[in-house]
């Protein structure tokens, strides 16, 4: 099975190649690709030949078809309809986060026990009474589901994503959530990228 | 140097240690660690040993004693003094997550340009005008800061937190930010983790 850090990996190099293609580049080796995202270019090799991209021997990899099979690879590009749940502070930030559009990624739905955010809408999202998430994860055709509320809230909203469907959930509650082998459950933890701060800064003197 | 991969994994390390420790498990093997957070024993025991923690043959490592030194390696044994620049909705859930403090990160400043919100305090913390930054990244000691401002803000915001002193920054803006070498950057990018799970949908039937 594949790593985590093979995915995250792959993520990368279609950003980078989206910029190479923005930059006008045609054609790029693995060393170029190595230089921009500081990755050894034998590792970058190694996983475009896992997917079966190969470049041509002395010349490298065409950007624009390299760029468009890891997307498929990815899976992104098919749009992805996304369900929030917490339309807090984190949610709202969600909601208005442009970047998402442009990987494909679009928050259809968005639910808040706060019944005095129902039939709001931010960013053109509608605020529903989460009675009626499983109805609407069903006629959304909701792939995704996001997990921004309260810690003690959040394994009961994982259950209610779950009984309804929705097949992979991201979860930014500090809560350890039990979920399903079938369903692909992943925790974020900003705390996580801090700590590479805090390595860097640790070990500042040795460099 | 060591690469980015490594020193995440000394946060899964780091975390997975203090849960086996409130659990009460004092010893623990990198069989153990390997089945509780699904990377292979023969890279934790790599990794622990690029570090100097060896286990005892037969036995294993200490809980108590390797969480120590994983947390001294990631520097999280010393209060990290944080600066946030941009209390909008992200801004406002960054101060509102109670996780950071656990780590040892205390984010002891905010500031933003909205002069509406300046002396507001949100969760102990004063919102200061940005003019402000550098006297009080100075007598604050602070050392990491955070950008959550728009993306056409965010250069501006980096060059003043440079000028001022600060020596890492965590940017949540979608801007591409260049600083200078000696400065520690990370980008935090939501969109990848959601690109994790629609790599699942895609291949999900091939499992
Ligand atoms: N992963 C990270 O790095 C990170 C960073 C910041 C915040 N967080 C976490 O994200 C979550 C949200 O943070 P926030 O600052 O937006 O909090 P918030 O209090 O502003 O928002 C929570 C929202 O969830 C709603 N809610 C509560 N229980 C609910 C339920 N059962 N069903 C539906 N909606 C419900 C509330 O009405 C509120 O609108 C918290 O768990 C917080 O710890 C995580
Ligand atoms: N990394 C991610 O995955 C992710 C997710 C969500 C949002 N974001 C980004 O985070 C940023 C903030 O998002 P938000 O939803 O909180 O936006 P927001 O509009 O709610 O908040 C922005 C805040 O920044 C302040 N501000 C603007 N320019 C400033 C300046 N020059 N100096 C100081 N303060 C300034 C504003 O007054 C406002 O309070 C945006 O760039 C957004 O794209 C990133």
């Amino acid at each position: 099975t594949i790593s985590e850090g093979t995915i995250h990996r792959l993520s990368l190099y279609s950003r980078l190649l989206a910029t190479l293609e923005e930059e006008g580049t045609t054609v790029v080796s693995s060393r170029d690709l190595s230089e921009r995202i500081n990755f050894p270019a034998t590792q970058i090799r190694r996983d475009l030949a896992y997917f079966g991209q190969f470049g041509k021997r002395g010349i490298g990899y065409e950007v624009c078809a390299l760029g468009r099979s890891i997307n498929e690879i990815l899976g992104v590009h098919v749009r992805r309809r996304i369900a929030l749940v917490g339309v807090g502070n984190l949610g709202s930030a969600l909601l208005g986060y442009r970047v998402l559009r442009e990987h494909n990624f679009e928050i259809v739905a968005a639910f808040d026990n706060d019944a005095r955010k129902w039939d709001r809408v931010i960013n053109n999202v509608v605020i529903h009474n989460p009675d009626r998430l499983p109805q609407i994860v069903e006629c959304e055709q909701i792939e995704i589901g996001i997990i921004a509320v309260p810690p003690q809230a959040a394994q009961n909203v994982l259950d209610v994503f779950v009984l309804a469907g929705v097949r992979s959930i991201l979860n930014f509650a500090p809560a350890r959530l039990s979920a399903p082998r079938r369903i692909k459950l992943r925790n974020v933890d900003f705390s996580i990228e801090l700590e590479r701060l805090s390595y860097f800064l640790q070990h500042e003197c040795d460099t």
